[in-house]
């Protein structure tokens, strides 16, 4: 049997936007640690790994281990009728083949239920391995998801490049060329407008926009994100989920001939 | 452009 009663529902219908148009079907894997979603988009070329801690929950209860197949436009669609102040409350038999969300108004006023069939998809689980970084960027959420969207328009692949100054992004095309540079601002008065590098060395890396553009799907979630670089080794690209967990992607860097 | 890896070349399928 499992229950879980998610106080802030709508960081769940945050997390399902985030990431239903990189992936269309995957597996949620419950356990007694929280909620998890590992899986890769359909070109396999950029990974997402989710958790939320089962702590994040008002009431969590998970009597064995299990793994609901979802379609995640289906999901988000049922997450669309959540209230964004609603509690979201998930139940499931263990041999169930279907799971129910149930949304209750704060005022616990209006209650509605939806009950959504589950699939078997059968998924390859990956090993992530924990990496050191070279580099690992804290920069407003929002200043990244511009910084992909202005640099889409001018070329398809970007230079990061991280300094302890600040962070390069390059992209040209046959408009021309672009250039964004984000210091480093510890200071900022408010927090969420602070620009931390963690810089071991300097690391530059060429990556598809398409993907990261497609990542800051996840800027709702989120006033920070964090990207994570080495040379030759996938980006991650990290939003946390309040403290209740993290939303992660993984892409890998195009190889310079 | 640039080839492009796939991810399971540098993440191990447990």
């Amino acid at each position: 049997m499992l229950e879980a009663r998610l106080v802030q529902g709508s960081m769940l219908r945050k997390v399902v936007d985030a990431v239903k148009d990189l992936v269309s079907d995957a597996n949620i894997d419950v356990s007694s640690s929280g909620f998890s979603l590992q899986a890769m988009d359909t070109s396999h070329v950029s990974l997402i790994a989710m958790h939320l801690r089962a702590d994040a929950f008002e009431h969590f209860r998970c009597d064995r281990p299990m793994s609901m197949g979802m379609s995640l436009a289906n999901l988000a669609k049922v997450l669309k009728c959540a209230g964004s102040d609603d509690i979201v409350t998930l139940k499931a038999n263990d041999d169930g083949d279907t799971v129910t969300f149930m949304f209750e108004s704060p005022k616990e006023d209006r209650v509605s239920d939806f009950e959504l069939k589950l699939m078997d998809i059968d998924s390859e689980h990956l090993g992530i391995p924990d990496t050191d970084y070279c580099a690992t960027v804290t920069m407003p959420a929002g200043e990244y998801a511009r910084i992909c969207k202005d640099l889409s328009s001018i070329g398809d692949t970007v230079v990061i490049s991280a300094t302890k100054d600040g962070v390069k992004f390059t992209t040209s095309g046959d408009v021309g060329t672009a250039n964004v540079t984000v210091r480093q601002n510890t200071t900022a008065d408010k927090k969420e407008d602070q620009t931390i590098i963690d810089l071991k060395e300097p690391v530059a890396l060429t990556f598809a926009l398409r993907y990261l553009t497609s990542f800051a799907k996840a800027t709702p979630l989120a006033t920070h994100v964090t990207l994570s670089m080495t040379r030759e080794l996938p980006v991650m690209v990290e939003y946390a989920i309040q403290d209740m967990g993290h939303l992660r992607f993984y892409l890998a860097p195009k190889i310079e001939d | 452009a640039l080839p492009q890896p796939p991810l399971p070349s540098y993440f191990t399928s447990e």
